[in-house]
């Protein structure tokens, strides 16, 4: 479903030019669980973003289910992303002066959804992570761990078919990350694609495929474990 | 050197009060390494914040450094935790305009040093955190784990003898995290006091006591293993 070909990324900055990625060929098929791994620098967020369709490379093509994503407008981009994409990010992105309910059922604006079917699948997708007592605590209001359950619920209230998720138990205590690692187990036994950046080895080893970043390059893509 | 008795602290909201810590009793002394554990939102950035002189209890005393930290007005409060106390947040909250090299600058503005001293103080901090060649980076052009140090490379470049860590690895990969804690052990090698909130048990294990919390109270305080 994600065909990235020759794919580079840049950042121009006023004195330097930061190659974030260096030709990354990378597939992923339908319903496949995959982890990404790599040092803090080395391009892993900057490959979710291209594949979350928040960015452009470049240089290189990026299909997305058989469609040329380079090859939309950002009307259309963001249409497809609210669709079928689910991203929770690295920070977290959460508005500020929203409660955390409010916060989640916020991509369920664009898909037609009433008002109060709206409410209730975002409290659904709350107590989905335990955060059921804290709905109405805006984010300064949250922990470190609760801001980013709440990113997770977000991230899939409008039951995407394509999961994202940057390091998404890196403000979890252990016991707390393995309930959002079975979450996306069962995601994904249900058909849901899921690629996970993380630190942590014992989430790589349980998910099918471990693809390896260095410095904006992929050096290695391991199946097994999981 | 932290005397906490009897400390409380509730946080009052329109339709509820939440009771972050419910009488914590906690002693640590000069020169001791300490790791704080327990699950997410159980109270340690509440407790981390109290330590810091970054927030006041509801109840209860604290002492630190002999002095009743309580009895001082906020200017004092301002002056003491800029003179011995570096802290890296669980968000890092860094300015978003400002370069890393700035960032880290910004505490040396109230020792009196001078512009350049400042320069290269913050420079030589962010090396020991391998961030030499990111200095001239904003926040938003640096990835999580780059920002992650420079909070780091900020706590410490005022020389602090109390060190408070909340969660300083949680956006690092297994080798720079290792390299950060191998930094702060130097450091209380050298008679820094450390706390540090973590999830990694590999990183509590490595701390010579391990204070456990639940749901506001501290329920283990165990020496031994580090
Ligand atoms: N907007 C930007 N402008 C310039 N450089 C950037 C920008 N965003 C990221 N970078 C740089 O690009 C490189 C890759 O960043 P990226 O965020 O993809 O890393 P990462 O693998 O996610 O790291 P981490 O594990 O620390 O989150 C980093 O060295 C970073 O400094
Ligand atoms: N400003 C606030 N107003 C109301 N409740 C708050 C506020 N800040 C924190 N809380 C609540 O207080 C409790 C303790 O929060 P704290 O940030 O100390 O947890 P934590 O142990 O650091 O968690 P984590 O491991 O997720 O970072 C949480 O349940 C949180 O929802
Ligand atoms: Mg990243
Ligand atoms: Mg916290």
């Amino acid at each position: 479903v994600i065909e990235l070909a020759s794919v580079t990324r840049v950042y121009e900055m006023a004195a330097e030019s930061v190659h974030a990625l260096r030709g990354v060929d990378l597939e992923i098929r339908a319903g496949e669980l995959v982890s990404i791994i790599g040092p803090s620098g080395s391009g892993k967020s900057t490959l979710m973003n291209l594949i979350g369709c928040l960015d452009r490379p470049t240089a290189g093509t990026y299909r997305l289910g058989g469609t040329d994503i380079l090859g939309l407008d950002d009307d259309a981009l963001a249409r497809l992303r609210n669709r079928h994409i689910g991203f929770v990010f690295q920070s977290f992105n959460l508005l500020p002066r929203q409660t955390a309910r409010e916060n989640v059922a916020l991509p369920l604006r664009y898909t037609g959804a009433s008002a109060s079917e709206r409410t209730q699948r975002a409290e659904e997708a709350l107590a989905r992570v335990e955060l059921k007592d804290r709905m109405e605590h805006r984010p300064d209001q949250l922990s470190g761990g609760q801001k980013q359950r709440v990113a997770i619920a977000r991230a899939l209230v409008t039951k995407p078919s394509l999961l994202l998720a940057d390091e998404p138990t890196g403000s979890l205590d252990q016991s707390t990350g393995r309930e959002i690692l079975a979450l996306f187990k069962r995601l994904n036994a249900e058909g849901v694609t899921v690629v996970i950046v993380t630190h942590d080895p014992a989430i790589a080893a349980e998910t099918h495929r471990q693809v390896h970043i260095v410095d904006g390059r992929i050096v290695a893509d391991e199946r097994g474990a999981g």
